[in-house]
């Protein structure tokens, strides 16, 4: 029955009582709150149908069905707080696991997110994504970035330069993350940017989500000629997504500035302290 | 001698392969990582180089790249160590600090020489081994580098913050 929380002077976040997962953020500062429900899913990779024997493989993401699967309903979750952090450690499975964390000063949520090494014993290819579900009313839009640069708007089955028929559900309308997605109701602005480039979509009104690991049983044919199934460290992956809430007026300014600081982020070199001059030559 | 030419040409070949996205035989992705570890070699004296003149002292330069998996084994051992943050943004910036570490107790302290606010962390692994990091809000200069230095500390009150465990069973 205890609810529990991280906050710092510019963000809450809370979490589901029952279940351990994020349950709600807001910012303090704007006094925005949103009802986000987050957690990980896994799609089902394709081994060909009847309609096409194409299997998802390293080039082609093609899941057996439009609804992925929880990789659980809930989390055993484990909290720390210091004056110098506050953490939530959940963790999912033994093969998935998730730190959301808030630093003292920060405007954003820091979701770090470790995952591997994906089971397929049961012969299942997988691919598994990051899902934020909302109540925003966000019709079928959804803003992706081009390398940084420019967003650009993506519009579930649609395309601004053809008539669109729709074969792949979730697949079409997957589009290239490299560092922000993002989902507005015309006020409320709610953005998550990624660490490294990611596939991500938004398939429902409200909804987001980002891919952070697969692994296939089957090559998909393109001639590669292996299925995309590492062992090595490979196996393992750790991101962070860094989750913003903002106004639509203000967010464009937030989560530029927050984007430098994690693509061009400090570096940390260390050293044991015996040194001596410098001397150029 | 440093060189960031081999790791630029590493670069150069892994995104003109998109060597990234998974689209090639497992022995070519190894080949990927060798050069791409090849690469780094020369560019870490490289900047171990450049440090050293613009701090004006020379010193062994101890590079953490498995930090993100909170590994780095001179912090891991060492009594006491410096910890160079260069930020490579044009505006200042404050940055946390995360460093494993095996022992409880630190003093770290700014380039000033005085104290910084440092807390030890103990969080689960998926090596099923407790790992403790130390935690220090950095502050770095626009297109420079501040200098911290670390020490364990002989006080006997230890300030280790164990985390709470909350289990959830499936209603």
């Amino acid at each position: 029955t205890h609810i529990l929380t991280i906050e710092n002077e510019f963000i809450r976040a809370t979490f589901h009582p029952k279940t351990g997962l994020l349950m709600q953020i807001e910012n303090l500062e704007k006094n925005l709150l949103l009802p986000v429900q987050q957690g990980f899913y896994w799609y089902n990779a394709s081994v060909g149908d009847n309609r096409s024997s194409q299997t998802s493989g390293a080039y082609i993401f093609r899941p057996t069905r439009q609804q992925p699967l929880p990789v659980s309903r809930w989390a055993r979750t484990q909290v720390v707080k210091t004056a110098l952090v506050q953490e939530v450690h959940q963790n999912f499975s033994a093969w998935c696991s998730q730190v959301v964390r808030l630093y003292p000063g920060q405007r954003h949520l820091e979701l770090e997110w470790t995952v591997g090494p994906i089971p397929v014993t049961d012969s299942w290819g997988k691919e598994v994504i990051s899902r934020f579900d909302t109540l925003l009313e966000t019709g079928e839009v959804f803003y992706t970035d081009s390398n940084g640069r420019e967003i650009l708007e993506r519009r579930r089955d649609y395309r601004p330069t053809w008539t669109l028929e729709q074969t792949e559900p979730v697949a079409g309308n997957y589009y290239p993350v490299n560092t922000r997605i993002y989902i507005t109701d015309g006020q409320v602005q709610l953005t998550v940017l990624t660490d490294r480039s990611q596939g991500g979509s938004s398939l429902q009104k409200g909804s987001l989500e980002l891919m952070v690991h697969r692994k296939l049983v089957r090559d998909d044919g393109r001639g590669v000629d292996e299925p995309l199934m590492e062992l090595g460290s490979g196996a393992w992956v750790r991101g962070r997504h860094f989750v913003l809430l903002d106004t639509v007026k203000t967010a464009a300014a937030g989560h530029r500035l927050l984007a430098e600081k994690v693509v061009l982020a400090p570096q940390v070199v260390l050293s044991q302290g015996d040194s001596v001059l410098y001397n150029l030559w | 001698t440093g060189s960031s030419a081999p790791l630029n040409e590493a670069m150069a070949v892994l995104q003109h392969h998109d060597a990234v996205s998974g689209t090639s035989k497992q022995h070519v992705a190894y080949d990927y990582a060798r050069q791409l570890a090849g690469g780094w070699e020369p560019c870490q004296v490289l900047l171990s180089n450049a440090l050293a003149r613009l701090s004006r002292s020379k010193a062994a330069f101890t590079f953490c790249p498995n930090l993100n998996i909170s590994i780095c084994p001179l912090s891991e051992t060492a009594s006491s160590f410096q910890v160079i943050v260069y930020n490579p943004l044009a505006r200042k910036v404050d940055w946390m600090v995360r460093l494993p570490v095996s022992k409880s107790l630190f003093v770290v302290k700014d380039p000033n020489g005085k104290a910084v606010q440092s807390s030890v962390v103990v969080t689960p692994s998926t090596e099923q081994r407790d790992l403790s990091e130390l935690l220090f809000s950095a502050s770095v200069p626009a297109l420079g580098f501040s200098v911290y230095s670390v020490a364990m500390s002989n006080s006997p009150a230890p300030r280790v913050h164990k985390l709470k465990t909350k289990s959830k069973k499936p209603s």
